[in-house]
């Protein structure tokens, strides 16, 4: 089973 | 206030078309460089990021930065009322609550006037990092929508492999499995067609086809596409808008998708 990361989670929020 | 004339409105109507079922609503940011979106699916799994330059438009005249709140299924609406060949026109006051779109034909014959409600959309801003890709893979754009869109039967994550030789995209599901490998072929008879691959390491990653298939709406924008991965890191899927084939445009469309991992 393979999970979906966020891609906020590798940008730092501005 | 801010006014800028596209001479091709079926550009932006490429651009808003292509983004439009992943993002709802998102803020153009309009500064004296240009228009510029950045914006999450409702699920902030994948990121858009949109960049177009003043070199692009024929007249743009930004006094103040501008914050345009638009729900892009509505303008995409309001961009399909434009012909072929015309051109597109946006104005909007500073603190203005509607963005004025006109479409004018070659012949400057018909006018058309149109007013989309801005909205005040509440987006957190991501810093993107400016980093170097282990793998470049540039390619058809066609091509790779119709490789997503044949794996899209298979299952619903797609890896994507690439070695010197080629990239091969595979994909396993209930009925069964397949595979699609794209050799590097430098002398082909159509550019648009020939695949190029610049890499460090092999790389190996997997990726939801679901957003792969909305990252390929942009296709019409440009005959090539630039897929950029390193290990552990989201992939790009890059199309250059408002240029020719591999030159830089004067635009981009690029989206950001995190690669599966293991639980």
């Amino acid at each position: 089973q393979q999970q979906q990361p966020k891609i906020s989670s590798f940008f730092n929020k501005k | 206030m801010f006014e800028a004339t596209l001479q091709k409105a079926s550009t932006l109507k490429k651009v808003i078309e292509a983004i439009k079922d992943l993002v709802t609503d998102g803020n153009i940011e309009v500064s004296e460089t240009g228009m510029n979106l950045q914006a999450m699916d409702s699920s902030h799994v994948s990121l858009v990021s949109l960049v177009l330059h003043t070199d692009m438009f024929e007249h743009f005249r930004c006094d103040r930065n501008v914050t345009l709140g638009i729900n892009l299924p509505n303008f995409a609406k309001i961009l399909k009322c434009s012909g072929n060949d015309d051109s597109v026109t946006l104005k909007a006051q500073d603190d203005g609550e509607n963005l004025a779109i006109v479409f004018e034909s070659e012949g400057q014959e018909r006018v058309s006037e149109f007013e989309l409600k801005l909205m005040d959309i509440d987006a957190e801003s991501l810093g993107i990092p400016d980093q170097d890709y282990n793998t470049n893979v540039k390619m058809s754009s066609a091509e790779f929508q119709r490789i997503v869109r044949d794996m899209t039967v298979l299952g619903d994550t797609c890896s994507i492999g690439c070695t010197k030789e080629g990239v091969k995209f595979s994909v396993s599901g209930d009925l069964g499995q397949g595979n699609i490998t794209l050799r590097q072929t430098n002398s082909v008879d159509k550019e648009e067609e020939a695949v190029t691959i610049e890499m460090d390491e092999p790389v190996e990653l997997n990726f939801a086809l679901r957003y792969l298939g909305f990252f390929t709406k942009a296709s019409p924008l440009c005959p090539r596409v630039t897929i950029s991965m390193s290990p552990d890191v989201p992939i790009v899927v890059a199309y250059n808008v408002g240029g020719e084939k591999d030159t830089e445009g004067a635009g981009s469309l690029s989206f950001y998708l995190a690669p599966k991992i293991d639980e």
